[in-house]
């Protein structure tokens, strides 16, 4: 037998490299290395030895962007699988470190952690051995930046329960980007109702499967107050919502057609007797280039 | 409501301190969490208009520490950045908007940012704040801090900071909201508890009443502005809220808190609001105390009197009229009340103008014929406030002769009932007698025995 | 830094300001 071996990855230019933070599935936060789609992937791979040698099978490092549906975990779904050999078989005598390069990564989704679904991006460095392999992976965060919409049409509507309740909304976009501010107002038409107050809440609805195995998972992100106690006609209410204090990833529709993340406003109106009236609409969220 | 506003003051106390501990070791971040917690007793629903003042109270001296720290950090030019942002992440709208109220003026007085639109935008945000008590002390909150921090300026010397006609904007915009949530809270609980609400909104018309204040102690407001942007804006929501406590509240307000130079000027507006009051206003009060204000100023040593072009006298007798005719169910003795101030008001400022006096006595008996008033009951009130007119030139004059010469004092007297009559004539008399009045002539004898009838035949 | 200005409003009505709540 080989004797084992500690194996490392160290990335290029970590050291002023940015680091973003990301949920891992027990719901704690851990930090990675940011890339984004098209930079090249380089850096070196360390092999300690424990012991004198080590027989190995070859050594690989490969690339890979995954999803992984929690409910059917035996299925990784990899949707980029980039491989560099670092050794052909033979035998370690000492530590070694290889370097490795994926030029120009194609790397088309946000690296996202949800309730159902996980998509991921790692190295993985294989030793292949007789019996055991010796594996070691690294994770990294991959953010998908947009530039700001051609169209961004505001969202202006009415609504309302005959004879009850009639108001018109509007937000000043349909897409925001991650740090934007919601900025909005309700008018009110017609109140014959106590209102006790109301809320904007930021849902997000995760959607793993397809047809009938189609699965919703709703997770309300923000509850933001925005009135307090009960108008009359003609009221208007304003909204600034800052988007930037609240955990949010941006729109993903239909990821490799495995499951889509998709954000929703709620306006909540509750009465006196806790009666809750709503009207949801959806919106874009993306992701802006820092400066 | 003790068991309450105690509990309520312990979390203050607590949070308090944590937030005093934190500034202290500069993590203003967990300072204002301990500040928002502290401000959250003041979303309760649970306490009376009393406690929830007094609640009110302890808390802004609490935010009284929050704001010199920032206001000292700011000195020191350690400025956190986007503070107005982060305050508004917070999650309840109470919090945010004493918070950002806070910010806001620290921001105004460290003269960084624009004065004007940070006074706009504070004043609109509190609009998400529809809760009549909640709201009437966040705006209160609002002009308490902002007080020594609006602009005061006049227009031309405009700066970044704004002129005058800002803040008279912006206060009149926070009393329109105030009075608008004072006069809801009429509608708010039982029918059977109305005497105890109208009780506690008297008890807080000094909320509403503090933007009028503010109004006055802006030092370039001119009359010309006060005439066409800040009385009519004041007249106007005040007509129109129809509630008789707000209405007869915010006219006396006007009359206490705005110099007598700006009433001079602006009479036929304000007299004419009068007359469209809600029925129970008692609108005589009102214009009494305008008329025994103006007539004080005009006796005043230190003052320059009432100009010449301001024809004090017609514009009150013309509006009184106007008044009187709009408001079909004053009682009776409130109108002869008004002519008794009409008539002093005559005396103090034109003492040579016997025809004004006249005048007033003229009016009352064109009213008393227009009402179809006959004999008027000696205990009846109307019966007592004519007595009162009448004995005004009397004493005045003293001198039975000059009363006379007012064509209509003696067909007041035939208003009368005997008793009356009786004992007005004995006060002619004994008045003639005290000033040893000489009457010359026959004609002046006639008229004198004929006033003095009941105790002649 | 983005755009945090109020949306421009309907200015409410006197009538509507006051009237009993409905």
């Amino acid at each position: 037998f080989g004797s084992n071996a500690e194996i490392d990855i160290a990335l290029d230019g970590q050291a002023s490299r940015k680091q973003a933070e990301i949920k891992t599935e027990d719901g704690k936060k851990e930090k990675l290395y940011l890339y984004y789609d098209g930079e090249s992937v380089t850096g070196k791979v360390n092999i300690t030895l424990k012991g004198k040698k080590m027989e190995h099978q070859g050594i690989k490092i490969e690339f890979i962007g995954q999803i992984e549906l929690y409910y059917d975990r035996g299925n990784h779904h990899e949707f980029t699988s980039l491989v560099k050999e670092l050794a052909r078989p033979g035998e370690l005598t000492q530590s070694t470190t290889y370097d490795f390069d994926f030029v120009q990564v194609e790397k088309p989704y946000e690296s996202y952690t949800g309730a159902n679904v996980r998509l991921r991006y790692f190295l993985r460095v294989t030793i292949a051995k007789r019996l055991t392999d010796v594996t070691r992976e690294m994770d990294i965060i991959v953010h998908t930046l947009s530039q700001y919409p051609e169209m961004n049409n505001s969202i202006k509507m009415e609504v309302g329960i005959e004879d009850c309740l009639h108001i018109e909304f509007e937000y000043n976009k349909s897409k925001y980007h991650l740090k934007d501010v919601i900025v909005g107002k309700i008018y009110f038409l017609l109140v014959r109702i106590k209102i006790k107050h109301m809320e904007l809440a930021i849902i997000k609805r995760e959607t793993t499967g397809s047809g009938p195995n189609t699965f919703n998972e709703n997770e309300t992100i923000a509850k933001y107050e925005i009135m307090d106690g009960a108008p009359v006609r003609g009221e208007s209410i304003p909204i600034r919502l800052f988007l930037a204090g609240y955990d949010l990833t941006p729109t993903m529709r239909d990821i490799n057609k495995k499951f889509s993340v998709r954000y929703y406003l709620n306006l909540v109106l509750v009465d006196e007797e806790e009666r809750r009236y709503f009207k949801q609409q959806e919106i874009t969220l993306w992701r802006k280039p820092d400066k | 409501q003790e068991k309450l506003l105690d509990e309520a003051m312990q979390v203050v106390k607590v949070q308090s301190f944590q937030m005093k501990r934190c500034l202290d070791k500069a993590k203003l971040m967990d300072g204002l969490k301990h500040a928002s917690n502290m401000l959250s007793e003041l979303r309760t629903s649970m306490l009376s208009p009393k406690s929830y003042y007094e609640l009110y109270m302890a808390i802004c001296d609490e935010l009284r520490y929050l704001e010199q720290y920032l206001a000292d950090e700011f000195q020191k030019g350690h400025k956190v950045a986007d503070l107005y942002e982060l305050v508004q992440y917070a999650g309840n709208i109470i919090p945010r908007l004493y918070l950002l109220v806070t910010v806001g003026v620290v921001y105004i007085k460290a003269n960084d940012h624009n004065r004007k639109d940070i006074l706009k935008d504070l004043v609109e945000m509190c609009r998400g704040v529809q809760h009549p008590l909640r709201g009437l002390f966040l705006r209160n909150y609002l002009l308490q801090c902002t007080r020594n921090s609006l602009p005061d300026c006049q227009e031309g010397e405009e700066t970044q900071t704004g002129t005058v006609k800002d803040s008279i904007d912006f206060i009149l915009l926070n009393f329109a909201e105030m009075n608008k949530l004072w006069v809801r809270m009429q509608h708010q609980g039982h029918s059977r508890d109305r005497e105890k609400r109208e009780k506690e909104r008297l008890e807080l018309r000094i909320l509403v009443g503090t933007n009028l204040v503010r109004l006055s102690q802006l030092d370039t407001m001119v009359v010309d502005m006060y005439k066409k942007n800040v009385l009519p804006g004041v007249l106007e929501q005040t007509v129109s809220c129809r509630d008789y406590i707000a209405q007869e509240y915010l006219m006396e307000c006007i009359i206490q808190v705005f110099p007598d130079e700006f009433h001079l000027q602006t009479l036929n507006s304000f007299l004419k609001a009068c007359a469209d009051l809600h029925k129970l206003v008692n609108v005589k009060n009102i214009i009494i105390a305008l008329i025994d204000r103006l007539a004080l100023f005009a006796h005043r040593d230190d003052g320059s009197g009432i100009p010449s072009d301001i024809k004090l006298f017609d514009i009150f007798s013309q509006q009184v009229s106007s008044v009187i005719q709009a408001r079909e169910d004053m009682p009776t003795e409130d109108i002869v009340s008004l002519q008794v101030s009409l008539i002093n008001l005559a005396l103090k400022c034109y003492p040579d103008r016997v025809d004004y006096v006249d005048k007033v006595l003229e009016t009352t008996v064109e009213i008393f014929n227009r009402l179809n008033l006959e004999r008027l009951e000696s205990s009846s009130a109307v019966c007592k406030e004519l007595s009162r007119l009448l004995k005004i030139p009397v004493d005045n004059y003293n001198n039975l002769l000059t009363v006379l010469q007012l064509k209509h004092f003696a067909p007041l007297f035939e208003f009368f009932d005997y008793e009356s009559r009786k004992i007005m004539a004995a006060y002619v008399i004994n008045n003639a007698l005290e000033n040893s009045l000489y009457i010359p002539t026959q004609e002046q004898t006639d008229a004198v025995l004929t006033l003095v009838a009941p105790l002649v035949q | 830094s983005a755009d945090t200005r109020r949306l421009n409003t309907k200015k409410q009505t006197l009538d509507d300001a006051y009237a009993a709540p409905a």
